[in-house]
C-alpha cells in the first residue's frame, strides 16, 4: 500500500484511464457471418477507449481543434464537452467470402485493424 | 502463379505433413481444413446440388494464406508482383460441359457467369486456369517428339487470344495451365444475354507444334468428366477499387440474392400446392399470415 501511495494515486477516487488500444476480439461466427465469409473466422480489431484528459499526450497526436476543445472542457465541463479518444491509424486485413453470384472472392479491406489511438 | 508464399518456419513443418494426397491423387492442405472444417456451414449444406457446393479452389486459398501473412508482417499484399498491385481478386468457377458430339474431343469450351463483376472497380488483370490431369493409360501413343500448341480463342471467334507450349513430358503429370485473358475483356466485354447474366465464353484446341493437327483433349486430360470442384477450370479477374470498400455491401448484396432465390422457391411452391380453378369451395386456401 505504501508503494502505490509513492506513485500518487488518489485514495478512494476511481482513476478513468487515459484514451488507449484496448483489445477487441471479433468472432465473424458468432456474428452470424460466416455463412458467407470463409475466412478469416475470426480477428483481432482492437478499439479505442479511454478519457482525453487535460493536458493531451503528444502520442495522442491532438488536432489543434482537439486542444481547444479539451481547454475548454478543462475551463468548464458543463460548456463543452471532451475531445473524443478514436482510432487514428487503421490497417487493412485480408477475406475469402463468397459473393451474391457464389463466386470464391479475395478482398483487401481497409480501415479493418485499430494501430494507433488520439484524441479528436 | 509464383510462389510467394511466406512461410514461417512452423508452418513449413506443418505445410510439408498438410500435403496429403487424396486418393484420387488430389491434394489437400490441412489449413484448407482448419478454416474449413466440416461443420463450416458452406461445406454443410451445400448449395442446390452437391457438385456445385462452394469450395474455394487451391490457388484463392494460398492467395488468402500469403497476402494475410504479409499483411500481418506489415506488408501490402498488393505489393506482390502476382496480385497486380489489385485489392480484389475474384474466382468464376467454370459452368460448360464437355462437348460430346465429337469423339475425340477436339474442343472445350469455358464458361464463366461473370455478372458480380463490379463495373466500378478498374480490372488490372484476369487469367484463365485449367487444370489438366494426368492423362492414365492412353499414355503409350502419346510417346512423340515435338512440343504441343495449346491455343485458347474467344467462342464463335477464330482470333487467337492467348497460346502455350507444353512439353510432352510434362503431359504426363497433372497440372495447372496459366493463360491470360485479360485481352478478352477488352476487345470482347461480356455479352449480356439476360441483363442479370454477362458471359463470358473460351473455346481451347491443342495442336502438334510441327503440323496442325488437333489433339484428342482428352489425352491431355482436359476432358471435364468427374471433375471435382476444385478441379474446374477458373477464370481469376484482378481489380482495384479506387473507393474505400464498405463491408456491409457485401452483406446487403447476399441478403438480396438470397431473398430473390426465396421468392423464386416460394412462387415456385405455391404453383404446385395451389389446386385447379373452377371447383366451387376449392379455391386456393388463404395462407395464414
Amino acid at each position: 500500500t505504501a508503494l502505490t501511495n509513492r506513485h500518487g494515486k488518489r485514495h478512494g477516487k476511481k482513476s478513468k484511464t487515459r484514451c488507449s488500444k484496448k483489445a477487441l476480439h471479433v468472432n465473424f461466427k458468432e456474428l452470424g457471418w460466416d455463412d458467407w465469409i470463409i475466412a478469416p473466422l475470426d480477428y483481432e480489431a482492437y478499439h479505442c477507449e479511454g478519457v482525453c484528459d487535460f493536458p493531451l499526450r503528444s502520442h495522442l497526436e491532438p488536432t489543434n481543434h482537439a486542444i481547444i476543445q479539451t481547454l475548454m472542457n478543462s475551463m468548464d465541463p458543463s460548456s463543452t464537452p471532451p475531445s473524443c479518444c478514436v482510432p487514428t491509424k487503421l490497417s487493412p486485413i485480408s477475406i475469402l467470402y463468397i459473393d451474391s453470384g457464389n463466386n470464391v472472392v479475395y478482398k483487401q479491406y481497409e480501415d479493418m485493424v485499430v494501430e494507433q489511438c488520439g484524441c479528436r | 502463379f509464383q510462389s510467394a508464399a511466406i512461410i514461417t518456419p512452423s508452418a513449413q513443418k506443418r505445410n510439408r505433413e498438410a500435403r496429403i494426397p487424396h486418393q484420387d491423387g488430389q491434394r489437400s492442405s490441412k489449413f484448407f481444413r482448419d478454416i474449413f472444417p466440416s461443420s463450416h456451414p458452406i461445406a454443410g449444406h451445400p448449395k442446390e446440388d452437391p457438385k456445385d457446393a462452394i469450395v474455394p479452389h487451391e490457388y484463392m486459398l494460398s492467395i488468402y494464406r500469403t497476402y494475410s501473412a504479409a499483411e500481418k508482417l506489415g506488408l501490402n499484399a498488393s505489393f506482390f508482383r502476382s496480385s497486380k498491385s489489385a485489392n480484389t481478386i475474384t474466382s468464376f468457377v467454370d459452368r460448360g460441359t464437355d462437348n460430346l458430339l465429337h469423339s475425340p474431343l477436339r474442343r472445350q469450351k469455358y464458361l464463366f457467369d461473370v455478372s458480380t463483376l463490379s463495373e466500378k472497380e478498374e480490372l488490372v488483370g484476369a487469367e484463365l486456369r485449367i487444370f489438366r490431369r494426368a492423362p492414365g493409360g492412353l499414355q503409350t501413343s502419346l510417346q512423340r517428339t515435338g512440343l504441343y500448341n495449346i491455343q485458347l480463342y474467344p467462342c464463335g471467334s477464330n482470333r487467337l487470344l492467348a497460346s502455350r507450349s507444353l512439353d510432352p513430358l510434362d503431359s504426363t503429370k497433372s497440372g495447372w495451365e496459366v493463360l491470360d485473358v485479360w485481352e478478352m475483356f477488352k476487345v470482347h466485354p461480356p455479352r449480356q444475354q439476360h441483363h442479370q447474366h454477362q458471359q463470358l465464353c473460351f473455346q481451347l484446341r491443342v495442336t502438334l507444334s510441327k503440323s496442325d493437327t488437333e489433339v484428342d483433349l482428352r489425352q491431355l486430360g482436359l476432358d471435364k468428366s468427374g471433375r471435382s470442384q476444385q478441379d474446374k477450370a477458373i477464370l481469376v479477374a484482378y481489380t482495384r477499387s479506387k473507393k474505400r470498400e464498405n463491408l456491409f455491401n457485401e452483406m446487403k448484396e447476399k441478403i438480396k440474392s438470397q431473398r430473390t432465390v426465396d421468392e423464386k422457391e416460394g412462387k415456385a411452391a405455391e404453383e404446385v400446392s395451389l389446386p385447379k380453378r373452377g371447383v366451387r369451395g376449392e379455391g386456393p386456401r388463404r395462407r395464414r399470415r
